[in-house]
């Protein structure tokens, strides 16, 4: 038996919007220490991990690990279904064909319930590293979704670079070129609105920004974004969700020919 | 300049 209440729909909400454009389908494997997922896309460029921790929900219990293999395209449906402050309940038998899924409005007048079928996936699992990064960004990451959207009007890939004056977002294109800088800023009262460069050494890596535009769509998560970059190894941008665990998106760099 | 794959990266397990 495994079960599952967050006393807010809208975080479930928010994640799977953030997953469903980039991986069509994955495994979400429950275990008692919680929910994870790992997934990539179809082209095999970028991998999305998702942790959500046991004790971030408000009831976890998982009496066998399970992987349940879901659309994330059909789970977004249901889960239109529900209000933004619904309590969501997740619930499935030991080897089920499908996953319930429980909404209760706040006052607990409405109680719906939406069974999605599970899919078998068969899913590669990566091992990734443990690793000092050469340079770790955080920033807000409503400014990080608007240095890759406004670079995406002027070329299709970007040349981040980590320096001590900052990180540089450079691209170019049949228009021209953009370069944005962010330096370290820690003069904002609110954390959520700083900037923290962490840098051991320079790197600088290429990216193709259409991922990096895809990543930010987990933006309505959570405040800040997190940036770990080490030379001629996949970028990681990373969503904490509250308490409840987080969101990492890796993606391969452009190498040279 | 190619887009590199994650599998170059990271080793399936």
């Amino acid at each position: 038996m495994f079960e599952a209440r967050l006393p807010q729909a809208a975080v479930l909400k928010k994640l799977v919007e953030a997953l469903k454009e980039l991986v069509t389908e994955g495994n979400f494997d429950v275990s008692p220490s919680g929910i994870s997922l790992q997934a990539m896309d179809s082209s095999h460029v970028c991998l999305v991990t998702l942790q959500l921790n046991d004790d971030g929900f408000e009831h976890f219990r998982c009496d066998r690990n399970m992987s349940m293999g879901i659309h994330f395209g059909n789970l977004s449906k249901i889960l239109k279904c529900a209000g933004n402050e619904d309590t969501i309940t997740l619930k499935a038998e030991d080897n089920a064909d499908q996953l319930t899924l429980m909404f209760e409005s706040a006052n607990q007048d409405r109680i719906s319930d939406f069974d999605l079928k599970l899919m078998s996936i068969e899913s590669e699992h990566l091992g990734i590293p443990d690793q000092d990064y050469s340079a770790e960004v955080k920033m807000p990451s409503a400014e990080y979704q608007r240095i890759v959207r406004d670079l995406t009007s002027m070329g299709d890939t970007v040349l981040v670079s980590a320096t001590k004056e900052g990180i540089k977002f450079s691209t170019s294109g049949d228009i021209g070129t953009a370069n944005i800088t962010l330096r370290h800023n820690t003069t904002p009262e609110k954390e959520d609105e700083q900037t923290h460069i962490d840098l051991k050494e320079p790197v600088a890596l290429t990216f193709a920004l259409r991922y990096l535009n895809n990543f930010a769509k987990a933006t309505p998560l959570t405040p800040q974004v997190k940036l770990s970059l080490t030379k001629d190894l996949p970028v990681v941008v990373e969503y904490k969700v509250g308490e409840l665990g987080q969101v990492r998106f890796f993606l391969a760099p452009k190498i040279d020919d | 300049m190619h887009q590199g794959q994650l599998t170059a990266f990271f080793p399936r397990t």
